[in-house]
């Protein structure tokens, strides 16, 4: 869920 | 990261670089939408808002310090230094009608309703429509320099490039983001129009000109 937050695409 | 993911962000870079060495080289943006400009820059500032807050990659935080740099500099360049030549009397689209309704979407329909996250939900809905005051411009004039078509075809190949990187995603690491994956499609089918001309014209030699 933590993950489902950050955005690690450009 | 994947390949698709590397080539997406790459062919995206090529085209910030090609437009900023078109307009540096010819000391002119003619033929240019500074409206698409502001938009692609503000679309940059309004996403990369998280590299005060969190660290991916190092890939990633100049990845991101480049492409606003570029962006802000190519709205210096055509409203500033090379004002004068700028085409301003085609550059006609009203922008007000794809930023109040992204504005308003991006309030409804989000992840999560906080600042930041509706801020990068408004400037992926913003990203995928603001190639259009750009496309509206070569429709007026008919026509459209050869190395802005490339401009445009490296613009266009990069989220039809990040639309693979989806699929492989959600195969590979069962990783999906709806809010991108569909500005993501509408993005590219925006450009589908402009490639088939730029593969019937550009590619054979001949000028982007459309038939009156």
């Amino acid at each position: 869920p933590e993950g489902r937050k950050m955005h690690d695409e450009l | 990261m994947n390949i698709f993911r590397l080539a997406g962000d790459v062919s995206h870079l090529v085209a910030i670089i090609i437009l900023l060495l078109k307009i540096w080289k010819t000391r002119s943006c003619a033929g240019i939408s500074g409206k698409s400009q502001i938009l692609f820059a503000s679309v940059f500032v309004t996403r990369y808002l998280d590299l005060f807050t969190i660290f991916i990659s190092l890939y990633n935080s100049s990845m991101k310090i480049i492409y606003i740099s570029c962006s802000i500099a190519t709205v210096y360049l055509v409203y500033f230094k090379f004002k004068a030549t700028y085409d301003g009397n085609h550059d006609t689209f009203r922008v007000e009608f794809l930023v109040v309704p992204v504005g308003g979407l991006s309030f409804l329909v989000n992840h999560d309703f906080s600042p930041m996250e509706i801020l990068w939900t408004f400037s992926i809905y913003l990203e995928s429509v603001a190639i259009l005051p750009q496309l509206f411009m070569i429709s007026k004039t008919g026509e459209a320099e050869t190395i802005t078509t490339h401009y445009l075809f490296f613009l266009g190949l990069y989220r039809g490039l990040y639309l693979i990187n989806w699929i492989w995603r959600y195969y590979f690491e069962g990783f999906f983001d709806l809010i991108a994956i569909v500005a993501g499609l509408v993005q590219t089918v925006l450009y589908c129009d402009f490639f088939y001309l730029y593969v019937t014209k550009v590619l054979k030699g001949k000028k982007l000109s459309l038939p009156a």
